[in-house]
């Protein structure tokens, strides 16, 4: 259902199944601890998603790149005077 | 300030947008900060070129990542205007920079400002209301298995590493949240926003807020 959903097609090998295959499963214990925390109401879900087939490494090393720096605090309107 | 306030709700907000398999999240949510401050200005709202940024932003690294406050440098220093997005469409790679003439058609930056709104969220409620939509620099790591809801748990603020921009806030409910525009596509999260607790600087959404003027 996944590989349909977000049309995944690896490579011919099998290699490349068994990597994803592996990340997927790896990405399902992460949902089952994420979502016990879940309790409050409106709480945030997890699951399945785009990026279940990625290694933790792999979704960083794309997505997780920017930087932020040291902002000063802000003094604005609320401490003046 | 009101209860709830959703910039999108005064159509100041452009489509969520998808960076594909390229780190340009940074330049995505100041383009989507600066169409969104033109707007607010009265302009009707315009799709901006991401792939611009992209390219010719030489501080920061392409898809390789980079920082919205450098950009933001960038475009108040060199009064670059960012020009359409149809004319520069995004190509999900960095490539070379294209140079368009100072009459050519476009939005320049006149100022901007980066500060931590840690420990005053109210003010960046105030902030927000008043200038438009905020970049923020945020600890996105548990995005990767986000499906929707209320993030108010197990999201760091130690690590900043993903860009994105705040259009909204809703206290109305048991738990207060900000309305957060990513640009993962549509399929991810809420329709492609995440809803992050009020207070108490979940996943970092304080620690680093960019507002624009155009």
């Amino acid at each position: 259902t996944f590989r349909k959903t977000f049309h995944r097609l690896y490579g011919g090998s099998g290699d490349e199944f068994t990597r994803r295959l592996v990340h997927f499963q790896e990405a399902a214990v992460r949902h089952t601890h994420l979502n016990s925390f879940s309790t409050e109401p409106q709480s945030a879900t997890y699951g399945f998603n785009q990026f279940s087939d990625l290694s933790q490494e792999e979704f960083r090393g794309i997505y997780l790149q920017a930087t932020g720096g040291t902002a000063p605090p802000f003094s604005g309107p609320l401490t003046e005077g | 300030l009101p209860t709830r306030f959703d910039w999108r709700d005064k159509a100041v907000v452009a489509p969520v947008q998808d960076q594909l398999a390229c780190g340009s999240c940074w330049a995505f949510s100041v383009v989507g900060a600066v169409q969104s401050a033109r707007a607010v200005g009265g302009s009707p709202l315009q799709q901006l070129s991401v792939q611009q940024l992209l390219d010719c932003s030489f501080t920061n690294n392409g898809c390789g990542g980079g920082s919205p406050t450098a950009a933001l440098s960038w475009l108040q220093q060199t009064r670059e205007k960012l020009v359409a997005a149809a004319e520069y469409p995004y190509q999900a790679e960095a490539r070379i920079c294209r140079f368009f003439s100072q009459t050519h058609r476009g939005v320049e930056v006149k100022n901007f400002t980066v500060h931590s709104f840690r420990g005053q969220e109210a003010a960046m409620m105030a902030q927000l209301v008043e200038h438009g939509p905020l970049v923020v620099v945020v600890d996105a790591v548990s995005w990767q298995d986000y499906l929707g809801g209320i993030i108010q748990h197990h999201c760091s603020s130690q690590w900043p590493n993903h860009a994105v921009l705040v259009v909204g806030y809703d206290t109305s409910g048991e738990v207060p949240y900000w309305i957060v525009q990513n640009s993962w596509g549509t399929s991810w999260g809420n329709e492609g926003y995440v809803y992050i607790k009020m207070g108490g600087d979940i996943c970092g959404i304080a620690d680093c807020v960019a507002a624009v003027s155009v």
